[in-house]
């Protein structure tokens, strides 16, 4: 009834400590984590072909960056990495500094080291270690019961030292019979002493002062400060953010303001990139970073970005510079809406939009050749005699004819174009396969992967024909692992390097996305699937279709990587048993380069 | 019907996005 | 808010009118309009006799100038006969039959201008086949074959290949594949 509160400060120091740990312990780790072991923003990829590809490609970039989007990414990565400064690790200092001080406390309190002390150890007690057998605990106590046993005193000690020697004796004996009796084991083992239960006391582990007369109204204000404003404070402004976005990371306004267009689409209309720029310029994550700016601004902010033109009032790079890296997570948003309402036309048009921002190259028929750097725009196109739209045309050319068709002078600058046109990765469909795990063929109402093989190339590269790759360098392990997570083979590939995209606000990485429809209603089947991870060592290799006449006897093709792409299947097989046609629709994000799209038969067989 | 004729009307501006892209 | 013009007896919204109330208006409109002008105080969504006749007299000289290979003419009196469709039939005659007579018509009008070399305008008709639900092979080889003489290679094997998921021995598409897999070997270099 009575409770006594924490007079000697023996408890609310355990009390404040635990607290302390539960928040510093989880925060140290994934501060140490964060700092050390996260390698999301890794240029080494243990794999000495993929680190190549990225150095070449990270030289070009530097070269090609304009001054403002240098300080713009500084600031960018800046802001990304944490600061010394920063309030984790304010909170982490002050919080271990709390925890040293609090262990000291409790070292100092002579109340709480007697209480600790008062703990009955029997190993202590008998002087062994808590590993030591029983025939050493029974030659420990055989010799100390000789020592202390009462009546082998010597006659001449005192009464209180005579009864301090007879409690150690008792204590003793205990001790042995705690860890050899049976009974008074069980009794050590449950209640800590041999005797059986002890007096037990409960207490409020906080000091009294805090809740005598004086302290008691301060106590109860902060209380009342706590419950009725700091935390509803809290709740409502996380509650609030996490309702504001949607699962893909985009503005619940914007998300309907796109679903409200996708659904009020007319068929008749043609999807341009200028549409989907113009949906784009609605989106209220806008609004939200420039309140004071409207749609129309940011509209024509992306077209000067694209365009590379300067038109808008707000000169400001910097503006330009957020709208546009914000691009990248409501193009995603839209594209998984379009694949929601299944418009095929569509969805290819957000990742056309997708490439012509990261590049800042309008979506005419020569974007390809606009892509690189230092063309000469004007002399290209009044230029060229055959017409070349593509980079594999262009490399049917020699370099000098190249530079004459670009309209580059300088060597120099003719090389660096080369690298980045050469270093473009390009798909090349070599078999795609509906697969079930463990099946020969695919049965009705199973659940089939797609399976694409396929080679990563350079335009400059020579095609190699399909028929050139043997199967056992195209066909997958069949064993039990490999039936129970047939898409672990997609991990071995390394993430995909840092593209050449010297015009983005932000560094960024290729992505390929797959899309997949049906093709008798040539509508989308389910949400893309986006693959971040691939080889890209075939760009390293010296294979000149300029000097490469013929595949010949000497041609490896072991010394070629094949990339897979698995996309899972959102519905199972058909029930019965027929021809189902699929179009698989592979995209890159960041380039405008051959991607793939093709037709692939179901067969469901039983 | 309308729809239909709708869509036969929005032929010319198809046009004129197709010549603009291409 | 709606207002009513009791001369030309014609809604209209007052203000800016949302994309869905213009074409209700505008569908309202229609309607009445057809309404007064009819005279027939017992009509039926049977097509009208005359309008019919002349479209089919327009059509059959436009086929008829096709046959004579005078294909300039033949286009025009396709492309009238198909005008008056649009304009001359009310707006309450049956809808099944006025697509049967567009589609049909359609498809005459695409053929003669593939044969004019008119590809642009040929796709979109094409379109509009395709649109109004008529996806067959003949249709997807017209497209497959206009977007090749227009350049656009890649759009042209897509629909190609749609074709050959429809017949896949087809041999007119599977020639058409071929030459699509052979001018895109040479875009690409």
């Amino acid at each position: 009834q009575s409770y006594e509160y924490d007079e000697g400060s023996e408890t609310w120091p355990f009390f404040v400590l635990t607290m302390l740990f539960v928040v510093l312990v989880p925060l140290s780790i994934s501060q140490i984590y964060r700092l050390f072991l996260d390698r999301s923003n890794a240029t080494e990829y243990g794999d000495p072909e993929q680190e190549k590809v990225q150095k070449i490609l990270e030289e070009v970039n530097d070269e090609f960056v304009t001054e403002d989007v240098r300080v713009f990414r500084q600031a960018y990565e800046k802001s990304a990495r944490s600061n010394i400064w920063s309030k984790r690790n304010i909170v982490l200092i002050v919080g271990w500094a709390l925890v040293a001080f609090l262990i000291q406390r409790i070292r100092e309190n002579d109340a709480i080291v007697a209480s600790a002390t008062g703990l009955f150890d029997p190993y202590a007690l008998l002087g062994v270690s808590p590993s030591a057998t029983d025939r050493d605990i029974k030659s420990a106590y055989r010799k100390l019961s000789v020592k202390f046993h009462p009546d082998k005193l010597s006659k001449d000690l005192g009464g209180e030292e005579r009864a301090r020697i007879e409690e150690m004796y008792v204590q003793i004996s205990k001790a042995y019979e705690a860890l050899t009796d049976e009974i008074t084991k069980a009794n050590y083992l449950t209640y800590g002493h041999p005797d059986g239960p002890q007096t037990v006391s409960h207490g409020i582990a906080l000091p009294s002062f805090l809740v005598d007369r004086v302290a008691s109204p301060v106590v109860i204000l902060i209380y009342a400060v706590m419950l009725s404003i700091v935390l509803p404070y809290f709740v409502t402004k996380w509650w609030s953010r996490t309702n504001s976005f949607t699962k893909k990371g985009i503005h619940v306004k914007t998300a309907s303001h796109f679903v409200d267009r996708l659904a009020n689409f007319k068929p008749s209309e043609i999807v341009t990139v200028d549409l989907i720029v113009n949906w784009l310029s609605n989106a209220e994550e806008f609004k939200i970073i420039f309140p004071n700016l409207t749609a129309a601004d940011f509209e024509e902010l992306i077209h000067d970005h694209i365009d590379r033109t300067n038109n808008s009032r707000l000169k400001d790079p910097k503006v330009r510079f957020r709208i546009v890296s914000k691009c990248h997570s409501l193009l995603h948003g839209l594209l998984d809406l379009a694949c929601g309402v299944r418009n095929t036309e569509i969805a290819n048009a957000t990742l056309e939009t997708f490439k012509c921002i990261v590049q800042a190259v309008p979506h005419t028929p020569y974007r390809q050749i606009l892509q690189l750097p230092n063309v000469n725009k004007e002399k290209f196109l009044e230029g060229s005699v055959d017409e070349i739209y593509t980079l594999g045309k262009l490399f049917t050319y020699e370099d000098k004819e190249i530079g004459k068709i670009l309209g580059i002078d300088d060597e120099h600058k003719l090389k660096k174009t080369l690298t980045v046109a050469s270093h473009i990765p390009h798909l090349k469909l070599i078999k795609a396969d509906f697969l079930v795990p463990g099946e020969p063929q695919v049965t009705p109402s199973s659940t089939p992967h797609i399976s694409v093989k396929f080679l990563v190339r350079s335009a400059k590269q020579k095609i190699i024909p399909p028929e050139k790759f043997p199967e056992s360098m195209l066909e997958e392990p069949q064993d039990f692992e490999f039936q129970k997570d047939p898409f672990s083979i997609l991990e071995s590939q390394p993430p995909m390097p840092y593209s050449y995209a010297p015009f983005f606000p932000t560094k960024r990485r290729n992505a390929l996305c797959c899309l997949v429809a049906l093709q008798k209603d040539g509508k989308l089947i389910q949400t893309p699937v986006v693959i971040d991870k691939l080889s890209l060592q075939n760009l390293n290799k010296d294979f000149d279709k300029r000097q490469v006449k013929d595949l010949d006897e000497n041609f490896k093709p072991e010394e070629w990587s094949i990339g897979t792409i698995k996309i899972p299947l959102g519905q199972p097989a058909p029930a019965e048993t027929g021809d189902a046609f699929f179009r698989v629709i592979i995209k890159s994000t960041d380039y405008f380069t051959s991607d793939l799209d093709f037709t692939m038969t179901m067969q469901v067989r039983e | 019907n309308q729809a239909l004729t709708r869509r036969y009307n929005s032929i010319f501006k198809r046009k004129e996005v197709c010549i603009k892209e291409w | 808010e709606i207002s009513y013009d009791t001369n030309s007896k014609k809604l209209s919204s007052v203000g800016e009118p949302t994309e869905g109330l213009e074409i209700a208006l505008g569908q309202v409109n229609t309607l009445t309009t057809a309404l007064i002008s009819e005279t027939n105080p017992n009509f039926t969504p049977q097509p009208h006799e005359d309008v019919s006749k002349l479209i089919k007299n327009l059509f059959d000289s436009g086929l008829k100038n096709a046959q004579q290979n005078k294909f300039p003419e033949a286009l025009k009196n396709v492309s009238l006969a198909i005008e008056m469709a649009q304009r001359k039939r009310a707006p309450w005659e049956a809808f099944a039959i006025q697509l049967k007579e567009l589609q049909f018509m359609l498809r005459h009008k695409i053929d003669i201008l593939l044969v004019l070399g008119r590809y642009l305008e040929a796709l979109q008709d094409l379109d509009m086949l395709m649109n109004t639900g008529l996806i067959q092979p003949e249709v997807l080889i017209r497209k497959t074959d206009a977007l090749l003489k227009l350049g656009q290679l890649d759009q042209a094997r897509i629909e190609c290949e749609r074709g050959l998921t429809l017949q896949p021995q087809n041999a007119k598409l599977k020639a058409l594949l071929m030459e699509c897999t052979r001018k895109l070997a040479d875009f690409n270099g």
